[in-house]
């Protein structure tokens, strides 16, 4: 009953040991290396992705997995945004306090 | 030559009649405003600021050793302690005793005769200023360890200004209100410390710091100017701050919300506060947050002009 | 260095720039004119 679980917990920690130096790496040689269908490499590295525990995107075309976080240069655009919704907000106050 | 009177190194030679006579007479106790300089070493200051950034985000601590020469704390040398996260321990140095007393014990063995004058520990990305429990731990030093100093170093704000955010600190005794309130430089404090920095802000004061090195050091640091100059234009402010970057600007929108909320439920603002009735009237919290956002600013601008200039320098054609 | 990648990510760090200078303005501008306003507010109360 708990061999499948058993089995996509010690491939998910192997597969984390193994992409861990490299920014890009293809599926079939995760695939080579862990004894695994490249259909089944992909599904872990879904989850994965999905779960938060690695950052990055997969290139079905190519077959690739690019790690890295997109989202690196979207955390000042983000803040930056605030900002700017605050000043707005912050400046309707002041505008409404005109008696 | 280096222990002749005109000599330029002199201040490196150690004294022990002098630091014999200073510990009888113990000035400070009578007054606790009685050290107001420091001399920081290059050698010192190269080292702290080291360690404080090899620390990453995680605040790191060390001893300085050195003398005093009348109202001056001269800061000789320093070491790390094997120790993390400082300001969120209450007494975080204790698992470094046993390492503090053997690095004295073997110093002394090797002809280092300097003692300990202080400690020193990083705020990265905060500010230069003591907290609650950097407050209580200084006054347990100045109370039993004197003289004894406390050095903060922000390696955070070090690399976006481009200069050495530091600043040295010795605590009043308890109960003990100064005359007049001491003048100190406005730095930003993030939303979530600024309780931590109001509350205990008049319970110490900030010694002037000024620097010095050997002939030797001024020699090695000639040597290594090309190193320098490679390292500066190679790297790049603006990209080596983002993340510090954005988080200062998430603060200043807190910030910002907060002044707003403060404005809704009042209608005159600050003005009719009775902060009119002092002599110096109080900054407004938007005045502060204007300043904070220009500092901010300013810093991103210097940035680019660096990068601005380097795109001329070096990758327009010549003409 | 002359490549188009290098253009783009240089000219995005300049917007940024220029986008964050433009904010500061606006936020140096509010805080002038929250003090109008307030001074505004004294000299002109109802009541």
């Amino acid at each position: 009953n708990y061999i499948e679980d058993l089995l996509r917990n010690i491939r998910t920690q192997v597969l984390l040991k193994l992409i861990k130096p490299y920014t890009r790496i293809r599926i079939p040689f995760i695939s080579k290396e862990l004894n695994v269908p490249e259909k089944d490499v992909e599904q872990l590295l879904v989850s994965l992705i999905l779960d938060n525990k690695i950052q990055g995107h997969i290139d079905q075309v190519n077959k690739l997995l690019e790690r890295g976080d997109r989202s690196k240069g979207m955390r000042k655009y983000t803040a930056i945004d605030k900002w700017n919704t605050q000043l707005k907000s912050l400046h309707q106050t002041i505008s409404n306090r005109v008696c | 030559a280096s222990s002749a009177a005109n000599s330029p190194d002199r201040i490196y030679c150690y004294d022990e009649a002098a630091n014999a006579r200073t510990q009888q007479e113990k000035a400070w106790t009578t007054d606790p405003h009685y050290f107001k300089k420091v001399k920081i070493s290059a050698l010192a200051l190269l080292k702290m600021v080291v360690h404080s950034r090899s620390g990453g985000t995680i605040e790191v601590m060390g001893l300085m050793q050195g003398k005093t020469d009348g109202d001056t704390i001269i800061v000789m040398d320093a070491f790390a302690l094997p120790v993390e996260g400082t300001e969120t321990r209450v007494n975080a140095q204790a698992d470094a005793y046993e390492y503090m007393v053997e690095y004295s014990t073997i110093n002394k063995q090797v002809g280092r005769l300097e003692n300990v004058v202080g400690w020193y520990h990083s705020h990265p990305g905060y500010g230069c200023w003591l907290s609650g429990i950097d407050v209580s731990t200084q006054m347990l030093n100045q109370q039993f360890q004197e003289p004894f100093l406390a050095v903060v170093i922000d390696p955070t704000r070090t690399v976006s200004a481009g200069k050495v955010e530091i600043g040295a600190f010795r605590t009043y005794p308890q109960g003990y209100k100064p005359s007049d309130e001491p003048v100190s430089e406005y730095q930003t404090i993030p939303l979530n410390k600024i309780e931590d920095f109001g509350v205990h802000c008049k319970q110490y004061y900030a010694l002037d710091i000024t620097y010095f090195k050997s002939a030797l050091d001024s020699h090695l640091l000639d040597l290594l100017w090309n190193k320098y100059w490679v390292n500066t234009l190679s790297s790049s402010p603006i990209l080596a701050s983002r993340d510090y970057v954005a988080g200062q600007i998430f603060d200043l929108a807190d910030k910002l919300e907060q002044a707003e909320n403060q404005m809704a439920s009042s209608r005159y603002g600050s003005y009719m506060s009775s902060s009119q009735r002092k002599k110096e009237p109080e900054e407004s919290q938007l005045t502060k947050i204007t300043r904070d956002s220009s500092k901010i600013t300013a810093e991103q601008v210097h940035g680019l002009m660096s990068q601005v200039i380097k795109d001329i320098l070096f990758n327009s054609k010549p003409v | 260095i002359e490549s188009e990648k290098f253009q783009d990510e240089f000219l995005m760090e300049f917007n940024d720039t220029l986008l964050m200078t433009y904010l500061a303005m606006f936020t140096n501008c509010t805080g002038t004119m929250n003090d109008v306003v307030e001074k505004f507010n004294i000299a002109y109360d109802r009541h």
